[in-house]
């Protein structure tokens, strides 16, 4: 139960990032509601950020993603309009 | 870069500062976010115009914590600021938690943030260039500020390029078609008996030079310049005639290439201790190359041997990808073994070979279709030579003003 639950902390400042900027649904920062999400959902929208952010995109929450997330930045939604298609050329 | 959807349908815009930030100085303030709106001015037909009251397209605010709009501040550090597309008001709102400065290391530059929000009040969304202005995180003060060649893509995208004479100081931008006086043109006998030549480039100041054998000329809007050939030695000391390729960069540096050597020239100086071999500075780039180019498209540079291709990356590691070289037919249309390639000033691709052109297409990723098609006669179209075909070359000559293709 416990590993099913969000560790509070780390994780969850995580998860309310990846909510603001556009990589979670942004469900996940209402506070009056538990949020159980699917792993495969949480990894895809850490590699989602990981990708843009230009770090290797490993899926885990690891030490150089959590510092990127703690950068001063805009804060307007990194997915938003074509951005969600984008395309390699 | 990445387009959120919406853009103005005007391109003179006003602006109000609603609310100012409480530990700044209020002109400075005006004066610093005027220059935010020029960063966009600088490659666009776009213009800014501050009023003190009444209806505006952007509104600017500075505001703490929960400031009406759902989206509260968060106090010093994580979110600077935000801004609304325009579909969405366009209005930027800046967090007066933040200690806000003006050309200095401490605090959070005033300047930079801003010209990024209005990155976004003109439709702009985040880029995952990170050198891109356009890059969500704030990158500490740069007083050198320029914006990244994705900006400009990107803000060109949506407004197209700047056509009016820039009156003001804008940053001299190769890809930036400048209104000058034109230049009396002449046709030159020598390239119109044989419109071959070694390269073709624009330099830094966005002027075009050919260059062939041991002698360059000037290209204007309708041909060659008047008083050309020259020597390339004389306006190039120390670069040598014959060379096999040339590009000028987004740092505003000029490169050069023959056989296994370059040279790095700022505007006709050159910038070190030259030549250099190419393997030396442009690791995985082989030597005696046909061509090379900022290619229009992605900003980077592509460098073209025989039947090759190689993309060259400076911010990446290694700079060349080992998947490279790549068949140059990949470029559909454009043959092997071509002679030169540049981005002009009109934002275009274009490939020579012999005495025939190709404009290249970036969104189909092939040459571009149009009426004459390509290959077209460089001689008529770029050198002005009223005698060579206008028309596809081998085909049938449709009379109309020469060399429109400069436009």
């Amino acid at each position: 139960r416990s590993g099913a639950a969000p560790a509070y902390g780390e994780t969850n400042r995580a998860m309310m990032y990846l909510a603001q900027y556009g990589y979670l649904s942004p469900s996940v920062r209402n506070p009056s509601s538990g949020h159980i999400m699917d792993e495969s959902t949480w990894k895809k929208a850490i590699q989602e950020f990981q990708s843009f952010a230009g770090l290797n995109s490993t899926g885990e929450l690891d030490e150089e993603t959590v510092k990127l997330m703690s950068l001063p930045r805009c804060g307007v939604k990194d997915k938003v309009g074509f951005g969600e298609s984008r395309a390699k050329r | 870069y990445a387009l959120q959807g919406s853009r103005w349908r005007v391109k003179n815009l006003t602006y109000k500062i609603s609310k100012y930030p409480s530990r700044l100085n209020h002109a400075e303030v005006d004066a610093e976010l005027a220059k935010a709106f020029a960063v966009w001015s600088d490659f666009t037909d776009l213009t800014f115009t501050q009023k003190r009251s009444g209806q505006v397209h952007i509104e600017i605010r500075f505001e703490k914590g929960e400031h009406g709009d759902g989206d509260p501040f968060d106090g010093p550090g994580g979110t600077l600021a935000h801004a609304y597309f325009p579909v969405y008001g366009g209005d930027a709102h800046f967090d007066d938690a933040e200690m806000w400065s003006i050309n200095s290391r401490r605090g959070t530059n005033l300047f930079q943030v801003a010209a990024h929000e209005f990155g976004h009040s003109l439709g702009l969304s985040h880029s995952d260039v990170r050198s891109a202005l356009m890059a969500p995180f704030y990158r500490g003060y740069d007083p050198a500020f320029q914006l990244d060649q994705d900006d400009i893509m990107g803000i060109q995208a949506l407004y197209g390029h700047k056509t009016q004479v820039d009156i003001g100081g804008g940053l001299p931008n190769p890809t930036v078609p400048r209104v000058t006086t034109p230049q009396p043109s002449a046709e030159d006998q020598e390239l119109c008996s044989d419109s071959k030549f070694d390269t073709i480039f624009n330099s830094a100041d966005g002027s075009t030079f050919v260059f062939k054998g041991d002698n360059y000329w000037k290209l204007t809007e309708n041909g060659v310049a008047a008083g050309y050939p020259r020597p390339i030695s004389r306006s190039w000391p120390g670069l040598p005639g014959n060379i096999d390729a040339a590009f000028t960069y987004k740092n505003g540096k000029t490169y050069f290439f023959k056989g296994s050597k370059y040279w790095r020239y700022n505007g006709q100086k050159m910038d070190g201790d030259y030549p250099k071999e190419i393997s030396e500075g442009f690791t995985g780039i082989p030597d005696n190359i046909d061509s090379a180019l900022v290619w229009s498209g992605n900003g980077k540079i592509y460098f073209y041997k025989g039947s090759k291709f190689w993309r060259f990356d400076p911010a990446q590691r290694p700079p060349v990808k080992s998947t490279y070289p790549k068949p140059l037919s990949n470029w559909a249309g454009i043959p092997d073994n071509i002679d030169a390639a540049l981005q002009y000033t009109n934002g275009y691709t274009y490939f020579f070979k012999g005495g025939s052109y190709w404009r290249f297409n970036d969104r189909t990723f092939s040459v571009d279709t149009d009426n004459p098609a390509f290959p077209r006669s460089t001689g008529y179209w770029w050198l002005g030579c009223s005698s060579a075909p206008r028309g596809t070359v081998g085909g049938n000559a449709r009379l109309s003003a020469p060399s429109d293709e400069h436009h």
